[in-house]
């Protein structure tokens, strides 16, 4: 789905529903998504990002979706 | 937490980057 791996797409929608402005922590992502591991979560939040689909807000542990207000 | 005026600036400045980043992309892909 738009040339991402099933893992990305899971990560990208969480940050996307998140309407904090400090942006979703990595460590709620590890949280809440049970079957990926946190260096499978890091892979997937720095191919976001250098894609433009999100990026850092508060300190490189917290990020938005571009697609937020 | 409140957010202080240089963290918006900073958050700000990051989603512009990301924008410019997400458009050349998807011009690469075209």
């Amino acid at each position: 789905m738009n040339g991402l791996t099933s893992q990305q797409s899971q990560v990208l929608n969480l940050i996307r529903n998140c309407q904090e402005q400090e942006g979703m922590s990595i460590d709620f992502m590890r949280r809440t998504v049970k079957n990926m591991n946190i260096v499978a979560i890091k892979q997937a939040v720095e191919f976001l990002s250098n894609e433009g689909h999100i990026y850092s807000t508060v300190d490189e542990d917290h990020y938005r979706s571009t697609d937020a207000e | 937490p409140i957010l202080t005026e240089e963290q918006k600036r900073k958050i700000e400045e990051n989603r512009q980057m990301a924008l410019a980043r997400r458009a050349e992309r998807q011009q690469q892909q075209q």
